[in-house]
């Protein structure tokens, strides 16, 4: 892996490879588990960062999950790198890794990823047939089982926030559905996304504020104040409702209502200048900004066993 | 290979629901093939929206004839994704060495 280069953007083959080599030299820290297929037939890989025990507690990662978001699994790339060489060097990310594992998927949407370097760079949704529509693909971010359907997302498989025939109907959405559910002992969820620099958590299908509302606050707070001390990049943060928008079907909803307190969704640079476009030069700034964002909330999952 | 060349980017600043409205209307027009990148959803937040070169005119003089106010944040699309193009094959020329 001493040839990849972080600071640009890779195409999925570069980076199932790259993965590959991470696990090869890392064999006591880093594995690959396979969690599904996508649409298309393309393996949905996961890294599983772990230094032993059974069950431990756990924090799951993704990025991609909209495909056209590429400075988010540019930064899961550096993130999972970061990972692997830090641990034993840094007295906190190792203190993490001796108590959580650290479940991470950089590609969740393989086939729209290959679909934005193939054919369509601004492709955002899965690449699902829809019945009875000539438009292709579910927003993967609208698809699950928490306040499905609702009107923040749409009916119409035209539209970038189609939610989809049925809760988890999209295989990369229910291939983490289940292995959540199976591991049964996550306990943070971050989904990664890109643009406008918030830090968001729940709830977005509904005003009612979550009930850690206050912890889920005050730690977002420390989070986007760790994010602007190396950059000054300034972070809003609050519930997705209101904070952006009422957004039915999201993840980090359906986490939090299945037991996994602290679930967070970050978007990240830029704020409007470049949008999905930013240049490959901001990809390392954008990831150092965001662990130190990661590291705030990693640390306090590991404080405070639930 | 998707070409966007002429699409442009605009950031429009809606000051009412019934702009705000006007402009989730605009979606469901499939003709236009709009892309919203940020989407509208309550005055005062900006929305960033990818319009098609096709159907830039129809969609400026709507705006203009609304008066919601607009800038261009991406004048050329493709521009930029030439550029971005080119950077990952310099990337990748100097892995191969």
């Amino acid at each position: 892996s001493n040839n990849f280069s972080f600071s640009s953007y890779h195409t999925i083959e570069e980076i199932y490879s790259w993965m590959d080599n991470l696990v090869a030299e890392n064999p006591d820290l880093v594995s690959k588990i396979q969690i599904g297929q996508s649409y298309e037939k393309r393996p949905l890989y996961v890294l599983k960062f772990s230094t032993g025990g059974v069950n431990r507690p756990a924090i799951w990662i993704d990025t991609g999950i909209h495909s056209r978001e590429w400075i988010t699994q540019a930064t899961g790339v550096w993130t999972a790198n970061k990972i692997a060489t830090e641990y034993g060097k840094d007295a906190s990310l190792t203190a993490i890794l001796d108590t959580v594992d650290i479940f991470f998927e950089i590609v969740t949407n393989p086939d729209g990823f290959a679909y934005t370097h193939s054919t369509n760079r601004m492709w955002r949704k899965t690449r699902s047939i829809n019945a009875g529509s000539s438009c292709r693909g579910v927003d993967p971010n609208r698809n699950w089982d928490a306040g499905f359907g609702g009107p923040g997302s749409s009916s119409n498989p035209c539209v970038e926030t189609y939610h989809g025939p049925y809760p988890h109907s999209e295989s990369e959405v229910k291939s983490i559905v289940d292995f959540v559910l199976s591991h049964g002992n996550v306990k943070a969820l971050i989904s990664i996304h890109s643009y406008s620099q918030m830090l968001l958590f729940p709830y977005g299908y509904k005003t009612e504020p979550a009930p850690d509302h206050q912890e889920l606050n005050d730690l977002a707070r420390e989070a986007v104040a760790a994010l602007a001390e190396l950059h000054g990049t300034k972070y809003t943060y609050g519930s997705t409702i209101d904070t952006i928008y009422r957004a039915d079907g999201i993840t980090v909803d359906w986490s939090y209502d299945n037991g996994i307190k602290y679930s967070y969704t970050f978007e990240l640079r830029d704020t409007g200048r470049y949008g999905f476009l930013l240049p490959a030069s901001q990809i390392i700034p954008t990831a150092e900004e965001t662990w130190l964002a990661l590291m705030k909330i990693m640390e306090h999952v590991r404080d405070n066993p639930y | 290979q998707k070409l966007f060349v002429g699409d442009q980017v605009l950031r429009i600043r809606a000051s009412n629901e019934e702009q705000i409205a006007l402009l989730r209307e605009l979606e469901e027009l499939e003709d236009l093939q709009i892309d919203y990148w940020l989407r509208p959803i309550q005055p005062g937040l900006p929305v960033d929206v990818r319009v098609p070169f096709h159907s830039l005119q129809a969609v400026k003089v709507l705006l203009e004839s609304n008066t919601i106010p607009y800038t261009i944040t991406i004048d050329d699309v493709q521009e930029l994704l030439d550029e971005e193009k080119e950077a990952m094959m310099v990337s990748r020329k100097f892995e191969r060495s």
